[in-house]
Order: C-alpha cells, then sequence, then structure tokens
C-alpha cells in the first residue's frame, strides 16, 4: 500500500495547478523512489516529467509499484478543499479503485477527509535519452514567464537563438515584431535572481509559444528555471523543487 | 508558421 505525507499541501497543489492545462488524465506512479508521473499532451508535441522524491515526504511508505490513473481536473477539485499549510496524506491500497485523501490543518483541530475515484490509464511511456545540451540557461522563472506572455500577444511562435552575445528570444507577428536579449549575468548576493548560460554550440530553434506560456504556470514551484537547447531536439525547461522537479519537453518547430 | 514536430520523433516508446 501507499502511505505518503506532505508538511505542506502547497506542494501537490502546485504541481497540479502547473500541468493540468497540458494533460487530463495521467497515472501517478509511486514506488520507493517517490510519486513520478509521465504524461504527453494530446497533439504529442510536448511532455511533461514530474518527481516527488521520498526526501520530500514526512512519511513515505510504498511496498510495491501502485500506478493511481488520475483525473487532473477531478484532483483538483479535491486539492481545492485542502488549505496550503495544511498537512496532507495520501493513501492508496496496492490496486486501488479510490485515492484517499487527508488535509489537517497546523492546529490540529481540523481533519478533512476526501476520496478520488482513480481510472485505468493506458499511458504509453517515452525513453528520454541522455542529452549533452549546447546551451543551458538559468534565469528567473518569473523573467522567463514574462518574456514568453509579452511575445505571445504578438506571434504564435518564438526564435530562440543561444550565441555567446547571450540569449535572444524573438517574435514576428501581424502587428510588428519583438525580441529580448539576455546577456550573462550572475547575481553573486542572490543567485536565484541572475542569468547565467552555458554555452558550448550556437543553437537556434523555433517552438510555439502557446506551451512555452502554458509551461510557465509551473513558476510558482521555482525561483529559477533552467532551459536547455540544442539544434534539432527538444527543449527542456525545468522547474527544480527542494525534493523534486518538474520538467517540460517541447518538439521544435521545423522551416517554414 | 513553420511545421511542428511530434515528439515521438525524438522519444521512442519503452
Amino acid at each position: 500500500m501507499l502511505e505518503a505525507r506532505l508538511e505542506q499541501s502547497s506542494v501537490l497543489k502546485k504541481v497540479v495547478d502547473a500541468i493540468k492545462d497540458l494533460v487530463q488524465d495521467c497515472n501517478f506512479d509511486c514506488n520507493d523512489s517517490g510519486i513520478q508521473l509521465q504524461a504527453m499532451d494530446n497533439s504529442h508535441v510536448a511532455l511533461v516529467a514530474m518527481h516527488l522524491k521520498t526526501e520530500g515526504f514526512a512519511l513515505y511508505r510504498c511496498d510495491r509499484n501502485i500506478a493511481l490513473g488520475i483525473n487532473l481536473v477531478s484532483l483538483q477539485k479535491v486539492l481545492r478543499a485542502a488549505q496550503n499549510e495544511d498537512v496532507m496524506t495520501l493513501k492508496a491500497e496496492d490496486s486501488p479503485d479510490a485515492l484517499s485523501l487527508v488535509f489537517e490543518n497546523s492546529e490540529n483541530d481540523r481533519i478533512s477527509e476526501y476520496d478520488l475515484k482513480l481510472m485505468d490509464i493506458d499511458q504509453e511511456h517515452l525513453g528520454i535519452p541522455e542529452t549533452e545540451y549546447g546551451a543551458t540557461v538559468k534565469m528567473p522563472s518569473a523573467e522567463f514567464q514574462r518574456i514568453c506572455r509579452d511575445l505571445s500577444l504578438l506571434s504564435e511562435s518564438v526564435a530562440i537563438e543561444a550565441t555567446k552575445e547571450g540569449i535572444k528570444f524573438s517574435c514576428t507577428g501581424d502587428i510588428g515584431k519583438g525580441a529580448v536579449t539576455l546577456r550573462q549575468n550572475p547575481n553573486v548576493e542572490k543567485p536565484e535572481l541572475g542569468t547565467t548560460i552555458e554555452l558550448q554550440e550556437p543553437v537556434a530553434l523555433t517552438f510555439s509559444l502557446k506551451y512555452l506560456v502554458n509551461f510557465c504556470k509551473a513558476s510558482g514551484l521555482s525561483n529559477t528555471v533552467t532551459i536547455s537547447l540544442s539544434n534539432e531536439v527538444p527543449l527542456l525547461i525545468e522547474y527544480e523543487m527542494e525534493h523534486g522537479y518538474v520538467r517540460f519537453y517541447l518538439a521544435p518547430k521545423i522551416g517554414d | 508558421t513553420p511545421l511542428q514536430n511530434d515528439l515521438h520523433e525524438f522519444f521512442t516508446m519503452v
């Protein structure tokens, strides 16, 4: 059986908020390394991979591998009943047809108990090769979100170019064009506010802004985001948490 | 508008 306790409900609430517009039904795979999820969007353009590691749980017990087939919209309805600071306990049997969720406030005088019906989800699993990326950019997640939102008002696509000059996001649309260039600017006192660029080789790729804006819903998970790029392979966007991560992969667009 | 790739072109099913 599974028994997993999070000190703060906000961790799972934020993860679900971050991915629910990308995927609808997915398996939460529970095993002795924690809770993992991998799912593609319907159009097979984007993939989300999530891992909540056992170290992030106040209590974690999972005797055998359990797949929890969850509709994320339904899960979000139940999670709405949890306050951010509530302790959350997830419980499931070995072949469960429901997931039990218990939310307890810090004063320990309120216990909320919910059951969420599970579903059988036959999900394909993709092997993601280890990749040496041509360019890796670490920057404030709020700034990346702002750039994606601003450019999405002008165009459907963004060209991302990483050179030794910096990383340039540019787009062209019906009303005009826009570009934002970031130069390497490490912040010694507050590293989460700096921008670092590791460049092995120049990279130039084009991506759908609709998806990037969607990924930015994970900004609440981390102050920083890591963007990894190589020519002609999917982009990797990673939001690292204290004990886990949410990663998004996005297939590039191909020539006009 | 450029055409969109599919992730299956890059990642294999396991």
